[in-house]
């Protein structure tokens, strides 16, 4: 069966639609045929791969997938409907039977499923989370990311009462060269030893441009220091995911 | 009766927080008596003004008004049970009228009161546009920041059915020395014209720096650019508002 990524963080602004769209780029170089799920209202992973916001439904509604600017990687995108599915934590409807269901019928056409979660505490990424087998957690290297690490491990902790919760690992984003990133990376390899990935995404400008262009930076702009990173990353996932 | 300031944008990570606790303390330091009132369970602003997220309530509980570690500025704490009020955006309860009333009460012990927001289309930011008399969207000069735009906008204006709706202005925020930053703040000015502040926040690692020591940037780094920045929009908000 294909691995289910949750990508999430209720933290905004710290890589999640970046590293989803990254991921699924490198994945799909790879020979792997990558679903992303685009489960933000937001619709930023959506546009992000070249593909125009659709009135088309979403997971919920079990939209089509459709194919991306990225090859090997198609894409079920954010419809409008969504937000309505955004109740708080604990108060997930029906919503997630369905959820499970889809996301079920689409393990059998792919070999890996990316899904970009809102940076908030909704039944959207806690949905994701229950169908989750994997989650990565992009921590942007400055300090109110680093705050919010433990309310968000405190919310996945809990969903263990209710699901044989996924594996979980940190990726450190946008690090800056300065003293800041440094002490804040410290402090996360410190806390969570080999829970956090090796390879950390450097603050590059191209990561920001790439998106504007409807692509991912390997069809942007590959060589340059994001583009490696996510290139590593991607290597460093699939062989901690293949040696399940 | 005190302007009440609602700074949102439901894209993450584009400066909401960093806007609110800097502008408060410029405020502060032009002799108004400010209030931030942090309606985010991440409880960012909270830890800015170097205040320990508390067990003490929010605004919603009636939380009293505390002094923080920037000068003439209180803050009303956003407390653990604020993600309780996080309801879908067209659900809002009770709550509003608990809100209008708590704020009401500020109002006349205030001279200016600032609202933080989460990420979101929920009820906490819903909520906050309804009782505001003034709207500041903070833009990041990037592309994701620049798309949501017009959903926050379509919500904005759904609101007016409702209420009197305040008055918004656009801050352009982190702005790169890059093109990508020129392009998106040339398309910003180019739509929206009058309503966007004509100061520029620059990308400036202070700004990052600040809140780890629990320091609005006038504490912590009062020459650095952002600074600088943060003090000419106050000057530029002060006197839009004043004016009123
Ligand atoms: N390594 C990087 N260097 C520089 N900019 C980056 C990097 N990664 C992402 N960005 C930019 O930073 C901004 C935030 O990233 P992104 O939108 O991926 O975060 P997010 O966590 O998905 O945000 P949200 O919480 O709104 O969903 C975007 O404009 C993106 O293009
Ligand atoms: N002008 C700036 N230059 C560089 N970094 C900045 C600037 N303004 C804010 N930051 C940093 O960028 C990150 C995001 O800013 P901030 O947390 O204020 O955004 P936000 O919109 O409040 O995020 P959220 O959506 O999670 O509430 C923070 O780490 C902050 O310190
Ligand atoms: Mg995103
Ligand atoms: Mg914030």
């Amino acid at each position: 069966m294909a691995p289910v990524v949750a990508v999430t963080n209720q933290k905004g602004g710290v890589g999640k639609t970046t590293t989803v769209v990254n991921l699924a780029a490198y994945a799909g170089l790879g020979g792997l045929r990558t679903l992303v799920i685009d489960s933000d209202p937001q619709a930023n992973a959506t546009s992000a791969l070249g593909v125009l916001p659709s009135a088309a439904g979403s997971i919920y509604t079990h939209a089509e997938p459709m194919a991306t600017s990225a090859e090997n990687v198609w894409l079920v995108p954010a419809g409008p409907e969504l937000a309505e599915h955004a109740r708080p934590w604990h108060d997930a409807g029906h919503e997630l039977r369905a959820l499970h269901m889809a996301v079920q019928q689409l393990q059998n056409s792919f070999e890996l499923i990316l899904i970009d979660c809102p940076p908030n505490f909704t039944a959207l990424p806690r949905n994701a989370l229950l169908v989750a087998t994997q989650v990565v957690i992009p921590v942007q290297c400055e300090y109110f990311a680093l705050e919010g690490l433990s309310q968000l491990l405190a919310h996945i902790e809990e969903l263990h009462g209710s699901a044989p919760l996924a594996d979980w690992q940190i990726l450190l984003t946008m690090a800056s060269p300065g003293a800041l990133a440094r002490s804040v990376i410290a402090e996360v390899r410190r806390h969570f030893g080999d829970r956090v990935l090796s390879v950390e995404i450097p603050r590059d400008e191209a990561a920001a441009v790439a998106p504007s262009h409807g692509r991912a930076l390997l069809d942007h702009d590959p060589l340059c220091p994001a583009a490696l990173a996510y290139l590593a990353v991607t290597r460093e996932l699939l062989s901690r995911w293949g040696s399940k």
